[in-house]
Parts: structure tokens; C-alpha cells; sequence
């Protein structure tokens, strides 16, 4: 499936 | 990492700083809303399930043990320190902020990037931040005179935000495929929300007087 956006932010 | 994140999490990071500040100065919590804080600490929760499970900077997993810390230091106070509960405006925190957390997570279940439950839990995270200060705003009009440091830590919490999407423009702009669309919107909603409080804000600050909400 897609892949969700990385979670880089606070 | 670019300039308007490292500003917006500073900014954040301030806003907290004047909140416990103002709570350990003056060992006061009046004009403030335990709601809005309650509703934050749960934001931070939802939010940072990955603390343990994925790294992503040593910056990163300090400021999301700051956050989650301070913002239950400030419930914990609010609720038991001896001195400060008794200067909550319990008759004047009266939004119904449980609608708040219902209606973010019904909106999470509907919209999210993965119906997963780390997924739905920052999508969660990220709506409920959105309206959380609506308490806070709603105590500060029927509380008519806003202190100075409660003030200040309104204006630098709609501030962090604001740096947050000149962020996501950079971001847009700089990386090829960079698309956050539900932090996006939802942080222009948030910064919108500030938008009448910022109008007084300026005024207050323009004409030096003291700060005051309309009714």
C-alpha cells in the first residue's frame, strides 16, 4: 500500500 | 531540518517556558485552561508513540520527551499542587473539549494517511492540536483582562504554528516529493484560529495598552 510520510517533524 | 522548523519548535518550545514560568512565578494558574493543557498532554501522547520504537534524531527524541514531560507537569500541576489548583478558574474552564477529542478521532478513523493504529493516532494528534486551544481562548474572552505572560504564551503557541507552514512551503518547494497535506491544512485551520487573537494582540501591543478580548 502507499507509504505514509515519514515522520520526521515534531 | 530548515530555518522555519528550528524557529517553530523553538517558539513551541517558548510557549512552554513562559506557561511554567507564569506558574511557578506567580504560583498562579488563573487564565489558564486546564482543558487546553489536558487536551495538549493528549496530543503529545497520541503523537509520539514512536519515541521508543523510531529514532530519528537525538534532537527529535529530546524535544518529544520535553513536550510530553512538560505538558503533564502543567496538568499534574494545575490538578494537584496544593498552591495552584486553587487559583484555576474551575467556573470559567467550562468548554466541553470531550466533543473536541470525539469529533478529532471520528475525523482520524475517516482521514488518514493508513488505517493503522499509529496512523489514525497521529492523524488524531494532528486534528486535536488544531482546535486545542479553544478552550484556552474561550476562558481568556470570558476572563476579560489576559495577564501578561498568559498573553505572551498564547501569541508565541499561534506563533509556532505560523513558522510551521512557511516549513511545509520550504519543504514543498526545496523536496521533490515532499506532500504532508493533514498536517498541512490542519495547521493552517490552527493558525487560523489565532487569527482574531493576534488582530487583538497587535492592538494591545500597538496602542501599549492592556490586552483584551471582546466578549
Amino acid at each position: 500500500g502507499n507509504s505514509s510520510s515519514p515522520k520526521d517533524e515534531l | 531540518m530548515n530555518i522555519f522548523r528550528l524557529a517553530g519548535d523553538m517558539t513551541h518550545l517558548l510557549s512552554i517556558i513562559v506557561l511554567l514560568l507564569k506558574i511557578y512565578a506567580t504560583k498562579s494558574c488563573s487564565g489558564i485552561s486546564l482543558k487546553t493543557q489536558e487536551l495538549y498532554a493528549l496530543v503529545f501522547l497520541a503523537r509520539y508513540l514512536d519515541l521508543f520504537t523510531d529514532f530519528i534524531s537525538v534532537y527529535n527524541t529530546i524535544m518529544k520527551v520535553v513536550f510530553i514531560a512538560s505538558s503533564l507537569a502543567i496538568v499534574w500541576c494545575m490538578r494537584l499542587h496544593p498552591l495552584v489548583k486553587r487559583s484555576y478558574d474551575k467556573e470559567l474552564d467550562t468548554f466541553r473539549h470531550y466533543f473536541l477529542i470525539g469529533g478529532t478521532f471520528v475525523l482520524a478513523l475517516v482521514l488518514n494517511e493508513k488505517f493503522t493504529l499509529q496512523e489514525i493516532l497521529w492523524a488524531f494528534s494532528i486534528y486535536l492540536e488544531a482546535v486545542a486551544i479553544l478552550p484556552q481562548l474561550v476562558l481568556l474572552q470570558r476572563s476579560g483582562n489576559v495577564d501578561n505572560l498568559t498573553g505572551q504564551y498564547v501569541f508565541f503557541l499561534g506563533a509556532y504554528r505560523a513558522f510551521y507552514i512557511l516549513n511545509w512551503i520550504y519543504r514543498y518547494l526545496t523536496e521533490p516529493r515532499f506532500t504532508r497535506w493533514i498536517a498541512c491544512v490542519s495547521g493552517i485551520v490552527q493558525t487560523g484560529i489565532y487569527a482574531d487573537f493576534f488582530y487583538y494582540y497587535f492592538i494591545s501591543w500597538k496602542n501599549n495598552s492592556k490586552l483584551k478580548l471582546p466578549a
